[in-house]
């Protein structure tokens, strides 16, 4: 907490109900951690650094933002011109640009309204979102003037309403590229976004496809006591939080609005972009080299997690701490500005992508569905190699009736799980996830190498035909990240810089300690005696030192976690990167893993990834052996992944492979009969043949002797049956595919062997005929009712 | 809560050969250009003033041979997307 600092106290009437910014109401606790203050004392208040808001539209000459509006960074995309104010209606329904952009850039001491975050910075309005949105729309304003503008910032996107699931288009992601590429003449422009307000919804935000995009800088809200706000929902791709408002008793968050006012009505994760937009202003003006990647590793190492109350606070592989509600915690300015002043470009980014895994397996309904790959991270391609992770993405293509009852699940080598779905109880759509690109950021800077595991719950929350499976056909892991150590030239957090004065007192004080120490020693300290009272102080130990000589050097009766003690040398020695626990510095000398790893029985070494037959137990951090059918097995014994010879897998079971003719009857644990038309099947069923017997051709999933009228007998590809393939539209028997059509519907007429409706045109002059004929139409199948049986009667 | 699309009269459509040719096009189907999509190379905004503004149905026309012009590497007529503000 900080007092109210006499150098910056505005004269800005609302500047007094800034408490997110200040604490001058000393009656109250104060909750200046976000440390804006901080920043602005260093001198950063957004100088030179260009922000836009995608919304509404901004109210250019509100006195607040007329002294930083910015002309080059604003532009009406639904106007087509370069005025991006709002259109001013009965309802105001255009006030939430204005109310974003005085967050950023709200000018300060002009005795109007309130103080900016970045109050020097220049502020410029896309107006967007007032007219049809598309995806030119979107890419258009997300595309403008981008070696101009800095940071965009937008809060806005996809319904929250728990049943959508939408996200960017082609050009909109190419915008995206485009951007991160070549904007801010190749450093990458700074895309902020507002994560969802669908929480009473239930919605989840990796269903929105903009928020949970490596590309953008995806930022969530806390109450002012640290609480989840009502709009707050979860998910793996938040970065980090601001305060907002979100609770009935909290204080509210004071902003510009349109007529040139000021409002406390602002509410929402719009809150919280603006924000972040403006505190990445600030740490652009620290640094302005700084790369998109670079501004999202600071926020990941600054933000911290203070009092943000959520269950799911976990420390990652890499000590970081993160939660699927307020991503690695709320923003921290003064650690931004102070690490951004001294930052050293991040490596250049690696992008791991492995094959696409087709485990074509059903999800049985309250089951878990468990699918694994193993990562090198690429370590055979040098341009490709990730060791350190930044962003994880899952894409995911999978059927199910009730696309609203899965939670999906990723779990890392280092043994940390992110839940990339959460249940939305309104989502009904049987639509399943088409190459959906789920985003985990909670893996940022674990390593890469290993077995990861996808996990999908099926847990029907409504009456349902449980009969009717999902069934996850395709998924594939990308990784991102870097080669070597991001961090290896940095320093760490603690080592940020304290107050002015603070080191001359340290200095002194070691100064005044020269004189000879002649009290009492610490127990732990050997004859040789000390130069202080604790055990740092010990000049041998009585059991063992810990740490290097002469410098940090301790006393301790047992070495920590990660040590062993030397007995003979009176040292605590460090065990194998991979122990906990050991016995000495080999490899095979460990007795316990670090987080993540697994004793392999056969080996005595830890290991990321169990043998075969063998899974990795959590709690004992053991390979334990598989049941005897599987080859492969995850999390249980018998939960297996791949089947030895001679079995196949049948959900989580391997089962005896039947001949040919039968298939395994999973109640009666036993080979049965298929159906006389199949060679192959699933089922006892005529439809479920997975190839026909002899003599038998494939028509839809049936066998059949002869094709049904409306079908032709086409080839088989290799290996495969003859197949009945359906005749061209409105063709009633073809003898074969494209124009070959023999009869046609009632209502049509065979014109060259394709069947064209029995209408004519009267306006098919002899040049449109032309243009239909030199165009070929009549034999595109879209076109043709397009005129085509008048033309052709034409000549 | 099946939602039909409603397209919209306006295009994006990917002409190489620079804003001229972009032009040319564009006049050739009763198109107005309205410049080029941010910063995509290659990509033109067209508007088309007699097809209507947003509609469930695609209206065939004239219009709609430019999908099939060999200047056109790729067009694309803009549906709806509801968007809203957080």
């Amino acid at each position: 907490s900080i007092q109210n600092d006499p150098n910056f106290n505005f004269n800005d009437p609302k500047w007094s109900s800034m408490w997110y910014i200040h604490c001058s109401d000393q009656g109250s606790p104060c909750h200046s951690e976000m440390n804006i203050l901080g920043a602005w004392r260093r001198g950063y208040t957004g100088k030179n650094v260009v922000v836009t808001i995608l919304d509404d539209g901004i109210e250019r000459n509100h006195p607040d933002l007329a002294p930083n509006y910015d002309h080059l960074a604003s532009y009406d995309v639904n106007g087509n011109d370069y005025d991006p104010t709002p259109r001013y209606d009965f309802h105001n329904v255009n006030i939430h640009g204005t109310r974003c952009a005085g967050e950023v850039a709200a000018a300060a001491n002009n005795t109007h309204c309130i103080v900016g975050v970045a109050f020097n910075a220049h502020i410029g309005g896309i107006r967007m979102l007032d007219g049809d949105v598309t995806d030119l729309v979107e890419a258009k304003s997300l595309g403008i003037r981008p070696d101009y503008i800095d940071i965009y910032s937008s809060s806005w996107g996809p319904k929250d309403d728990g049943r959508t699931v939408d996200g960017p288009g082609p050009l909109t992601r190419q915008a995206f590229e485009q951007g991160i590429k070549k904007g801010r003449k190749g450093l990458g422009s700074i895309f902020v976004w507002a994560s969802g307000n669908g929480g009473r919804q239930l919605d989840h935000c990796s269903c929105d496809g903009y928020t949970s995009s490596i590309y953008t800088v995806s930022i969530s809200s806390t109450t002012e006591h640290g609480n989840r706000p009502w709009y707050l929902e979860p998910c793996s791709s938040i970065l980090a939080s601001t305060y907002s408002r979100g609770e009935l008793n909290d204080r509210k968050i004071v902003t510009t609005d349109l007529h040139q006012r000021c409002t406390d009505g602002h509410t929402g994760t719009s809150v919280s972009a603006p924000i972040v937009a403006g505190i990445i202003a600030l740490a652009l003006e620290a640094n302005l080299l700084l790369t998109w990647r670079d501004v999202q590793h600071l926020l990941v190492r600054t933000s911290r997690p203070l009092h943000l109350k959520a269950d799911d606070w976990k420390t990652n592989g890499a000590r970081l701490r993160v939660s699927h509600l307020y991503g690695f915690g709320l923003v921290d300015a003064e650690a931004m500005v102070l690490e951004a002043s001294k930052w050293r470009t991040v490596p250049p980014q690696h992008i791991c992508t492995h094959k696409r895994l087709r485990p074509n397996s059903y999800i049985h309904a309250g089951q878990t569905l468990n699918s694994s790959t193993v990562s090198s991270g690429c370590s055979d391609e040098a341009d490709r190699e990730v060791v350190f992770l930044e962003h994880v993405v899952v894409s995911v293509l999978l059927t199910h009736p009730r696309r609203g009852d899965l939670e999906i699940s990723l779990t890392s080598p280092s043994g940390t799980r992110s839940q990339l779905l959460a249940r939305r109880l309104y989502d009904s759509s049987n639509q399943g996830f088409r190459n959906w690109e789920f985003m985990s950021v909670h893996f940022w800077g674990e390593k890469a190498k290993g077995s990861w595991t996808l996990e999908i719950r099926d847990s029907p929350s409504k009456l349902r035909n449980t009969e009717v499976l999902g069934n996850l056909k395709e998924w594939s892991l990308t990784l991102y990240g870097t080669s070597e150590d991001p961090y290896l030239h940095h320093s760490t957090n603690q080592d940020v810089p304290g107050p002015e004065g603070a080191k001359d007192e340290l200095d002194l004080q070691e100064e005044e300690g020269e004189e000879e120490y002649i009290g009492p020693c610490h127990s732990e300290c050997g004859e040789q005696g000390c130069d202080g009272p604790e055990a740092e102080h010990c000049l041998n130990c009585v059991h063992f030192s810990l740490g290097r000589p002469n410098t940090e050097r301790t006393c301790v009766s047992h070495c920590p976690l990660g040590y062993f003690g030397d007995v003979a040398a009176h040292r605590c020695r460090r065990c194998h990167r991979d122990c906990e626990r050991c016995l000495g510095r080999s490899e095979a000398e460990c007795t316990s893993c670090r987080r993540g790893l697994y004793m392999n029985p056969l080996s005595s070494t830890c290991v990321h990834t169990c043998p075969d037959s063998h899974y990795g137990n959590q709690e004992q951090q053991r390979c334990l052996e598989c049941d005897d059918s599987c080859r492969r097995c995850s999390q249980d014994s018998d939960r297996c992944t791949a089947c030895k010879h001679g079995h196949s897998l049948a959900g989580m079971t391997c089962v005896p492979e039947c001949s040919n003719g039968t298939f395994f009857h999973l109640e009666e644990m036993s080979c049965r009969v298929c159906h006389s038309s199949c060679q192959t099947c699933t089922g006892p069923g005529k439809q479920e043949c997975i190839r026909c017997a002899e003599g038998f051709l494939q028509q839809e999933w049936r066998c059949v002797q002869a094709c049904a009228p409306g079908y032709y007998s086409g080839e088989p590809s290799t290996g495969r049956n003859r197949m009945c393939h359906r005749c061209e539209e409105n063709c009633v028997s073809c003898s074969g595919p494209g124009t070959a059509c023999l009869r046609c519907k009632d209502g049509f007429s065979l014109v060259s062997r394709t069947c064209v409706i029995n209408s004519s045109c009267n306006n098919a002059d002899e040049i449109f005929c032309e243009m239909v004929k030199s165009n070929r139409l009549c034999e595109k199948k879209l076109y043709r009712q397009f005129c085509c049986k008048t033309c052709l009667m034409n000549g | 809560h099946c939602r039909r699309d409603v397209l919209t009269n306006h295009w994006a459509v990917r002409v190489p050969g620079g804003p001229l040719q972009a032009d040319r096009v564009a006049q050739k189907y009763g198109y107005r250009n309205l410049g080029r999509i941010g910063s995509l190379e290659d990509y033109y905004h067209f508007h088309h003033s007699r097809v209507v503004r947003r509609a469930a149905f695609v209206f065939r026309g004239t219009h709609s041979f430019i999908h099939m012009d060999p200047q056109v590497q790729w067009a694309q007529q803009q549906k709806v997307k509801i968007r809203e503000k957080r």
